[in-house]
């Protein structure tokens, strides 16, 4: 939750600066937000009107790229580049941090293969600098490197911008998490119901037990 | 607020917290134990 | 106001080392207050030593019947169980502490001392009694603390113990019994001889405003490390023992019954009989109290593993 906290105030600027900026304002202000090394959010950014507005004019390859980085990964840059603007170096390495954001939601356990297939990257050295310095230091992810095993145990994983559709699977989860909960409360309750039961009923024996003994005590 | 959306996102998918054949075969076996040890227990008691 | 404990009136405190008035009652410290910087250096040094005994001092004063812990410092010494008076090998570095202490305005003395019962809980064994009664020959007020490290962990509270030791010779009220504690069999004789030449005070902590504030910081670590840690995990080796000892209790009561059943129930006396019978009640108590602790456990396990593992995402 750190990474919202750090890119709140970042998330505002941008929506504030897209609230003035049209055309090709507009194109520089999305280039700007892809590159920045601190924002992992895009949401706000599209939904800024004059940001939509960019549809069906000469720049709405920016606004598919503004969605991409807000939804899509790295294999789905390179499956439409031709489409979309050249990425400059920032860009692509934040591309491929959202990749990996997308990656560690999916599986808590991510071999080093499919992260190498997936990031485009040729050496285990390469990719395990950009695990250490550019998603566990900038907490998008939190995690253990297993050399070993060749893998990446995901611990956290920062959320993305919801891909439409996402919404009702997330309100599901949640009910069934709230479902499970009252259920395993009204066992819980059941539970110590039962103990108290139980307990006043081996109370009441023993009394008797003792009120027996007494009467035993006193016909002897 | 997208960013309460990501948020929640972030944590809806660390659902299972863990979900492991090792973590399953472990709790099992802690289960077991205790159970065993409550048995041992009763006996005991009686 | 909650901080105003921490001031130290050097004037009083000397006043009243010089009434003296705990010579005058046997009783007459009935209570503890422990800074909870205190208590947790304790009970981390307590940890700290293993299955080893560890000791230290606590610096303090006293209001009233009251003894009051700032402070403790752990000493160089360990296996305090296993040797008499065993801070005799840290005088050097207790004298040179407590004179540091006094320079930087730490104005307050050793008030007692502190060590640890690895899993066999809080009481005073013989080397313990003598210990104490010679400290409270030469440098009352002075209070010994026990600290049982892995109980502390299976319990989920802190398991700790204060005592004074009663004059020589004295003859103790009859003490209704403490709370019940289990004593492992090797332990048993040191125990059973001495608990009536001392007696256990009222523990209560408290904290300053710093404290109070740092330990909010501290609060979600704390509470994460307690909802991610089990005794059923963290405590294997102590409940292995636990059952071990039981055992060996079991072993003994039977050779004893089996003893005494040779001898002819008949003769044996009743109170012999009734001494076998609270025996195995004991052991039954005693193996009753290890599983329910492990049932704790369990039950903690099942419900996280219920709250976070039944769901899929």
């Amino acid at each position: 939750m750190e990474v919202e906290q750090k890119q709140g105030d970042l998330v505002q600027q941008f929506v504030l600066l897209a609230t003035s900026a049209r055309g090709r304002a507009a194109v520089e202000l999305i280039t700007h937000a892809t590159s920045h090394p601190q924002l992992f959010a895009f949401s706000e950014l599209l939904a800024s009107p004059h940001i939509a507005e960019l549809k069906g004019t000469e720049h709405s390859a920016s606004l598919d790229l503004l969605r991409l980085f807000a939804h899509g990964t790295w294999t789905d840059y390179k499956n439409n580049a031709q489409m979309l603007p050249r990425l400059d170096p920032p860009q692509e390495l934040k591309l491929k941090q959202l990749t990996v954001m997308t990656l560690a939601e999916t599986a808590k356990v991510l071999p080093y293969d499919l992260l190498m297939q997936q990031l485009d990257i040729s050496n285990v050295r390469e990719l395990e600098d950009l695990l250490i310095n550019d998603c566990m230091y900038s907490g998008i992810v939190r995690g253990k490197l297993d050399q070993r095993r060749r893998c990446f145990e995901v611990q956290f994983a920062a959320g993305r911008d919801l891909r439409p559709g996402q919404l009702d699977n997330m309100i599901a989860t949640l009910a069934n998490w709230l479902n499970s909960s009252d259920n395993l409360l009204l066992t819980i309750q059941e539970k110590i119901k039962w103990a108290d039961s139980m307990s006043e009923q081996v109370r009441r024996h023993k009394k008797e037990v003792e009120d027996k003994a007494e009467e035993m005590r006193k016909s002897i | 607020e997208h960013s309460l959306l990501r948020q929640i996102s972030s944590l809806v998918r660390r659902l299972p917290a863990i979900d492991s054949p090792k973590f399953q075969d472990d709790f099992l076996m802690e289960y077991n134990d205790t159970l065993l040890m409550t048995y041992l227990a009763t006996i005991t008691k009686c | 106001d909650s901080d105003a404990i921490f001031e130290y009136d050097e004037a009083a405190q000397s006043s009243i080392q010089q009434q003296k008035p705990w010579t005058r009652d046997p009783h007459y410290f009935k209570n503890v207050k422990i800074s909870a910087l205190a208590l947790l250096k304790m009970v981390v040094h307590a940890r700290s030593g293993g299955t080893i005994e560890v000791m230290g001092l606590m610096q303090g004063k006293t209001d009233g019947d009251t003894i009051i812990i700032m402070d403790a410092f752990a000493l160089p010494v360990e296996g305090t169980e296993t040797r008499v008076n065993a801070q005799a090998d840290a005088y050097e570095y207790m004298v040179q502490y407590s004179q540091t202490n006094k320079q930087v305005g730490r104005l307050e003395n050793v008030v007692g001392w502190y060590h640890s019962h690895p899993g066999y809980g809080c009481w005073l064994s013989g080397i313990d009694v003598s210990t104490q009664m010679l400290n409270q020959t030469y440098q009352e007020p002075f209070l010994a603390v026990v600290i049982d490290p892995t109980r502390t962990v299976s319990a989920g509270k802190v398991e700790i113990g204060a005592f004074r030791t009663y004059p020589q010779g004295y003859k103790p009220p009859d003490e209704p019994p403490s709370e019940y504690q289990t004593i492992p069999l090797n332990k048993i004789e040191d125990f059973g001889v001495h608990y009536k030449q001392y007696y256990s005070l009222d523990i209560t902590y408290f904290k300053s405003s710093l404290d109070s504030h740092l330990l909010d910081l501290l609060w979600n670590k704390y509470w994460v490390n307690t909802l991610s840690s089990s005794p059923l995990l963290g405590n294997r080796d102590y409940v292995a023992g636990q059952v071990a000892d039981l055992a060996e209790k079991l072993e003994q009561a039977e050779s004893q019954l089996a003893h005494s059943g040779r001898m002819g129930g008949f003769f044996m006396p009743v109170q012999k009989k009734k001494e076998e019978e609270s025996q195995l009640a004991k052991i039954s108590r005693d193996s009753s109290k290890i599983t329910v602790e492990q049932l704790h456990g369990l039950m903690s396990q099942v419900i996280k593993d219920t709250l976070f593992n039944s769901v899929m995402s």
